[in-house]
């Protein structure tokens, strides 16, 4: 059957005129190059777990997408990023929560599928599983960049409770 | 947040969805996108699904599951099942969005807020990208 593939990159309050045209490109770039990614494997026969794995990696390292790279920040300043795969094959699964310093979240996910028993593994647990199964780790600085920072920044600054259902982040 | 859903040539589906949360978010606090069920869910039977949103209101719908479930149960399409679900998530007072890929090859989205990067691309030569 032919193949397909969809991604998101996230739902908000963006309206347009929000951004600026060069960030609005760079957006509409980033969403081109997790698309080609995920297209290519398809396209050459692959499997969609394979296809949707490589076009979240993209948009993971892409700092602005709010996973991995560019992921928001915790009330205390860090970044706790979490990722799930789900093959509709077998329906088998993996999910990871809490991840401190894998380079690409949804690896982790899959490496829970696939070398665990678990379904969901999270936290300090979850960053241990990560490292004894080999994955890409990063610096926290990796994932910190300077707007998700100023965002965070700002959040601090807002008194009015530690819980706003209007967040513009995340 | 960011995820995708495929259906390969061989008619399988997968989901995948990541994320960095919520800024400010604290005591460990986990939303639905590694909740199997709730903001991913893959099942051939019926579809592949990714959310983006609040994620309490998605993790109390369990919303990628119904749809699927709703797909199986109820004979919904796709794009049936994610309407009446994204209406259930705003009516609960929830906002954000979901995408599909369904095992009869289509692909789509639904979503109650202004705005949701998103793309789609298929063996027959469409691409195309969104914001709003």
């Amino acid at each position: 059957s032919p193949w397909t593939l969809a991604i998101h990159g996230g739902a908000g309050a963006m309206a347009p005129g929000m951004f600026t045209p060069e960030h609005e490109d760079a957006c509409h770039a980033g969403l081109e190059s997790a698309l080609a990614a995920g297209s290519a494997v398809l396209a050459d026969g692959g499997s969609a777990l394979d296809a949707v794995e490589a076009a979240v990696m993209v948009l993971e390292d892409n700092p602005l997408f709010n996973a991995g790279r560019g992921s928001v920040f915790t009330f205390e300043g860090r970044n706790e990023m979490d990722a799930a795969v789900m093959d509709g094959t077998t329906r088998s699964a993996g999910a990871i929560a809490g991840l401190t310093n894998t380079k690409n979240p949804v690896r982790a996910a899959r490496a829970v599928m696939e070398k665990s028993p678990h379904v969901l593994l999270s936290h300090e647990g979850a960053n241990r599983f990560s490292s004894e199964m080999g994955l890409e780790q990063a610096d926290s600085e990796w994932f910190a960049t300077a707007e998700r920072r100023r965002q965070w920044e700002e959040f601090k600054e807002r008194k009015t409770g530690w819980f706003d259902a209007d967040l513009k982040y995340g | 947040t960011v995820g995708a859903v495929a259906v390969d040539a061989s008619g399988h589906v997968a989901a995948a969805t990541s994320t960095g949360g919520l800024t400010g978010k604290r005591w460990g606090r986990i939303g639905d996108s590694p909740v199997i069920g709730a903001g991913t869910y893959a099942d051939d039977r019926a579809c592949a699904v990714s959310a983006t949103g609040t994620g309490e209101v998605f993790i109390r719908n369990a919303a990628a599951h119904e749809i699927a479930a709703r797909m199986r149960l109820l004979g919904e399409t796709a794009q049936q099942a994610v309407d009446a679900v994204m209406a259930e998530v705003g009516a609960m007072g929830g906002d954000g969005g979901v995408i599909f890929a369904a095992h009869d090859g289509s692909a789509g989205f639904a979503f109650n807020t202004p705005g949701m990067f998103r793309g789609r691309a298929d063996a027959s030569g469409l691409h195309e990208t969104a914001i709003y």
